[in-house]
C-alpha cells in the first residue's frame, strides 16, 4: 500500500490522526489518546480483469458475462482499504460507568484498488 | 456548498475541486466523531459531571484483567483480539453510604443502569470488588464471614433484603475481595430497573472492616466489573415473525 503524499494520483492511504485532547473529548475517552481515521484515496486503473488478453481467471469470466449481457465494464476500479484493524477504547459512559471494548475495523492499515 | 473552494489540483479520487485545508480537516473531524458515536452506539458525547478519584479509576482499571497501567498513570491497551459480537466490559462505581441495618453499619452500594430501548444486555460475567481492612485484634481469628444482600427497598436499608453471596474472608492483612454477582445483575437487567442497590456487610464486633470512607481511602472505592454483550431483541421478534 502506498503512503499519500502532497500530490496525490494513485491510490494510496492518507494518515489522519485526531488526539481526542484537541478537541476536548479526552474528558470522557480515557484511552487511546486519539484516533487514526486514516482513508484511502487516488485513482485506480481500469479494472485489468476487463483488459483484453487476460483471459484466465475468475473476475475475466465475471466480466464476459457482463459484456455479453451489455454491460458497461469500462469502470475504473475503486481505492479501498484492504487491511483494517480495531481499535481498543476505555471510555465513560453517560451513567460514569467505564467501558472497555474492542471496535472492530476502526483503522485503516493499508489501501489498494479493487 | 458554501465551501470555500483553492486553486490546489483536484480531489484524486472524486474529480470535485479540492477544498480548503482547514475546512477539509474540520469536516474530517466531524465525521470521526460521528464514526466513533456510532460505533459506540452513544447519541452523543457523554457529560461528565462527577469526576472519579483518578486513584480509584486507576485501581479498577487494573483489575480489568486485559489493560495496563503505565508507571505515568497513562493506559496501554492490550490489542486484544476483535470479538464479533463487540462485547464491552464495564467497570462501575457506586454512590456509597453507610447504612444502619439490623447488624451494625452495612455499606450500602446504588448502581446505576440505563439501558437502551430495543437492546438488552446479556452478561457474561460479573463481580463485585470489594476492599476489606485487618483485623485489628491480633487474637481474633483472622476468617470473617462476609454477607452481600441486594437490597429490594431504596429508603429503608436492611428492611427487605435477600443474600446473595456470602463468604469467609482472610482478613489478616487488608486486601480486595471478589465476589460474583453474574445472575444478580443479569436478573436485576432483565427487570428493567435502573437502581441496583446492595449492602455488604463483613462485622468484627463493632467494626465492619469492609465499609468504605470516601475522604479517607479515595483508591480503595468499592466497584463493579462486568462482562457484557448486546442482545439486539429486535432480531428475536423477527425470528417470531418468520
Amino acid at each position: 500500500s502506498l503512503r499519500c503524499g502532497d500530490e496525490v494520483t494513485v491510490c494510496c492511504k492518507r494518515d489522519f490522526y485526531i488526539k481526542f485532547k484537541d478537541i476536548q473529548w479526552d474528558e470522557w475517552i480515557i484511552a487511546p489518546e486519539g484516533y487514526h481515521m486514516n482513508y484511502c484515496m487516488g485513482q485506480c486503473p481500469q479494472h485489468l480483469a476487463g483488459s483484453p488478453g487476460i483471459a484466465s481467471s475468475f473476475h475475466a469470466t465475471v466480466f464476459s458475462q457482463l459484456k455479453v449481457n451489455g454491460i458497461n465494464t469500462a469502470t475504473a476500479s475503486c481505492c479501498i482499504p484492504t487491511e483494517r484493524r480495531p481499535l481498543s477504547m476505555v471510555y465513560f459512559n453517560s451513567q460514569h460507568s467505564i467501558v472497555k471494548t474492542d471496535v472492530p475495523d476502526m483503522i485503516v492499515e493499508s489501501c489498494g484498488c479493487t | 456548498k458554501g465551501l470555500r473552494v483553492s486553486g490546489s489540483p483536484a480531489c484524486a479520487s472524486c474529480g470535485l475541486p479540492a477544498m480548503e485545508k482547514d475546512a477539509e480537516e474540520k469536516m474530517m473531524i466531524e465525521i470521526a466523531k460521528q464514526q466513533l458515536l456510532e460505533k459506540l452506539h452513544l447519541k452523543e458525547r457523554p457529560n461528565i459531571t462527577q469526576t472519579v478519584p483518578k486513584v480509584a479509576l486507576l485501581t479498577a482499571l487494573r483489575k480489568l484483567h486485559s489493560g495496563r497501567v503505565r508507571q505515568d498513570g497513562t493506559l496501554e491497551l492490550e490489542n486484544s483480539l476483535p470479538t464479533k459480537d463487540q462485547g464491552y466490559e464495564i467497570v462501575s462505581f457506586a454512590d456509597i453510604n453507610d447504612s444502619d441495618s439490623g447488624d451494625k453499619a452495612s455499606l450500602s452500594l446504588t448502581f446505576q443502569f440505563l439501558q437502551e430501548q430495543g437492546k438488552s444486555i446479556q452478561v457474561l460475567q460479573s463481580s463485585l470488588w470489594i476492599y476489606a481492612k485487618s483485623s485489628e485484634d491480633p487474637h481474633r481469628n483472622t476468617r470473617l464471614l462476609a454477607r452481600v444482600f441486594l437490597s429490594a427497598d431504596e429508603e429503608t436499608s436492611g428492611s427487605n433484603r435477600t443474600l446473595v453471596k456470602e463468604k469467609m474472608l482472610e482478613v489478616k492483612e487488608s486486601n480486595w475481595h471478589t465476589f460474583p454477582i453474574t445472575h444478580t445483575l443479569q436478573t436485576f437487567l432483565d427487570g428493567g430497573q435502573r437502581r441496583l442497590r446492595l449492602e455488604v456487610s463483613c462485622i468484627e464486633g463493632e467494626r465492619n472492616l469492609c465499609s468504605f470512607n470516601g475522604s479517607t481511602d479515595k483508591a480503595n472505592q468499592p466497584f463493579m466489573v462486568a462482562q457484557v454483550r448486546l442482545r439486539d431483541d429486535h432480531s428475536k421478534h423477527l425470528i417470531r415473525k418468520r
